[in-house]
């Protein structure tokens, strides 16, 4: 009974907030013009320890789409496929990633975006219904109706902004074995010593963000996520094919926090909590012993919160 | 709460790990995402003579097609500038068919370029964004506009301004 | 307008701007 109240409050919350509620008084906005090489578009996202810009081409003055970990697997899918081709994927701007995902067949992700004033139960749904991860808030500039980029919404900055704000979060206390959420079968799994390049395979294949990584005894023992390919390339370590994934995890970089878990016993009151206090993205279910049991991602727990 | 962060998966002892399995791997270091704060200075800085960064800023002015006010006596070292600005079209022109240039979008970008001294032969050329103007309504002051409805237009994207900034800013660097 | 030194032929430049009774300082990068 109070999982449904909560749920119902917390609902009711979403709707009765817009996007442009969860924007501080004051932020920056990183964008980059189209015509800017991928190598420093790289180097600056990781000066600034981001992971996604949006893009704006200065030829017809709009917004572009977002530049987001994916194209970067799609560059070292499209090397994978053309080792040859290191001096075009050196010389690639940020126009040039459209003819990257062409050339790989990979799926033109559809550019969703929302207006800062509609609620943010709708921007949910919209992320939702898109499998995208965050949402550009988009209005219309008065003059020259043409787009402007006031910022983009991450589904990180929503749940935690529903943690601090929605007291209700606290009678989530149903043990996560008795709800329907996250993933915890036929789930992929490598090891230390799999090649880099069959997870970032996996990656495009199971089209997840991250990939866990067990011993022989099915402990889990790391992860490999999307945001890696970033330091894979900046390393230039991606035109090592062989490399396996513990030695690509090396160069990750020293301020990340670390891989989260939780058990069944876990519920969404406690990680509301976490997700409150701690940047993370997902959370790996493991058993007493440690053993991968399976995942729940932040899409888990918004699809939870909005239609279970 | 049983939430936990797993020990094997921090940096340092998933190197050490590692690095115990493949002493080689000692040499490969971490990506250092260097926080070198990115420095930001206001406008450009120049020691050159004021007459001289005027006429540099005139001469790349012309270079890039922008028109400009005559100066006035009193205000010599402001410098109001037109920019005409029209994107390419988003939509594929048909061919043969003359470019449609949506008349209700104004295409001229004002922008106010001023030269201040912050101490002896130390200046600063700072930009401002000083609204739009269509081609038709030629040099018609802006209607004033009240709080409440400055208050709505204060929705503008800065990115046209941005661009144009960057594109004076690298004629004066090339030209310099 | 804020501006940074050019570094590796890119340059950036910031203005704030009020967007409704928020501020947002946009950033652009460009390459030279």
């Amino acid at each position: 009974r109070d999982q449904q109240i909560a749920l119902k409050a917390i609902r009711s919350f979403l709707q009765s907030k817009n996007s442009f509620d969860v924007l501080p008084v004051s932020y920056r906005l990183i964008v980059f013009e189209t015509s800017l090489l991928v190598k420093r578009a790289l180097n600056i996202l990781l000066q600034n320890s981001i992971v996604s810009a949006p893009l704006w081409n200065s030829k017809t003055s709009r917004f572009a789409g977002l530049l987001t970990s994916s194209d970067f697997i799609n560059v070292i899918q499209y090397y994978s496929q053309n080792p040859d081709q290191f001096q075009f994927v050196d010389n690639l701007t940020l126009d040039g990633l459209r003819d990257v995902e062409k050339a790989i067949g990979a799926p033109q992700l559809e550019t969703i975006s929302i207006h800062p004033f509609k609620s943010l139960y709708e921007a949910c749904v919209k992320m939702i219904e898109s499998s995208a991860r965050r949402i550009p808030l988009i209005d219309e500039d008065e003059k020259t109706h043409r787009e402007i980029v006031v910022s983009v919404l991450t589904q990180y900055r929503i749940l935690k902004f529903v943690s601090m704000n929605c007291r209700e979060t606290k009678i989530l206390l149903q043990p996560l074995s008795e709800l329907k959420v996250g993933t915890t079968t036929n789930l992929s799994a490598v090891k230390l010593e799999t090649p880099v390049m069959d997870v970032i395979h996996l990656l495009i294949s199971q089209s997840v963000s991250s990939v866990p990584i067990v011993d022989d005894q099915d402990k889990l023992i790391n992860v490999y996520e999307a945001v890696d390919v970033l330091s894979l390339i900046k390393g230039g370590m991606y035109t090592d094919l062989s490399l396996s994934v513990g030695e690509a995890l090396i160069k990750r970089s020293d301020d990340f926090e670390g891989v989260y878990t939780c058990t069944l016993e876990d519920n969404l009151c406690v990680i509301l909590e976490t997700i409150r206090k701690s940047r993370l993205h997902r959370l790996f279910i493991v058993d007493t012993a440690g053993k991968l049991i399976g995942v729940i991602t932040l899409s888990d727990i918004l699809k939870y919160l909005l239609f279970d | 709460s049983t939430i936990a962060i797993l020990p094997s998966s921090l940096p340092q002892i998933h190197r050490a790990y590692m690095v115990q399995s493949y002493p080689e791997l000692a040499s490969v270091q971490p990506v250092v995402t260097k926080k070198s704060k990115t420095r930001w200075h206001f406008g450009i800085r120049s020691r050159s003579y004021p007459l001289d960064v005027m006429c540099e800023i005139y001469r790349a002015l012309k270079n890039l097609g922008a028109e400009w006010v005559r100066p006035s006596e009193e205000e010599l070292w402001t410098i109001k500038v037109r920019w005409k600005y029209s994107p390419v079209a988003q939509k594929e022109k048909k061919e043969g068919q003359e470019e449609e240039t949506d008349d209700s979008v104004p295409d001229l970008m004002k922008m106010q370029i001023q030269l201040f001294q912050l101490e002896p032969n130390n200046y600063l050329v700072d930009f401002k964004f000083d609204g739009w103007e269509s081609k038709r309504k030629d040099l018609e002051e802006e209607p004033v506009v009240d709080d409440e409805e400055q208050e709505q237009i204060s929705s503008f994207s800065a990115y046209p301004f941005l661009h144009l900034a960057t594109k004076l800013i690298m004629e004066l660097a090339v030209n310099s | 307008l804020a501006t940074t030194s050019i570094k590796h032929n890119t340059l950036a430049v910031a203005s704030v701007i009020r967007y409704k009774r928020k501020y947002v300082t946009q950033i652009l990068y460009a390459p030279l």
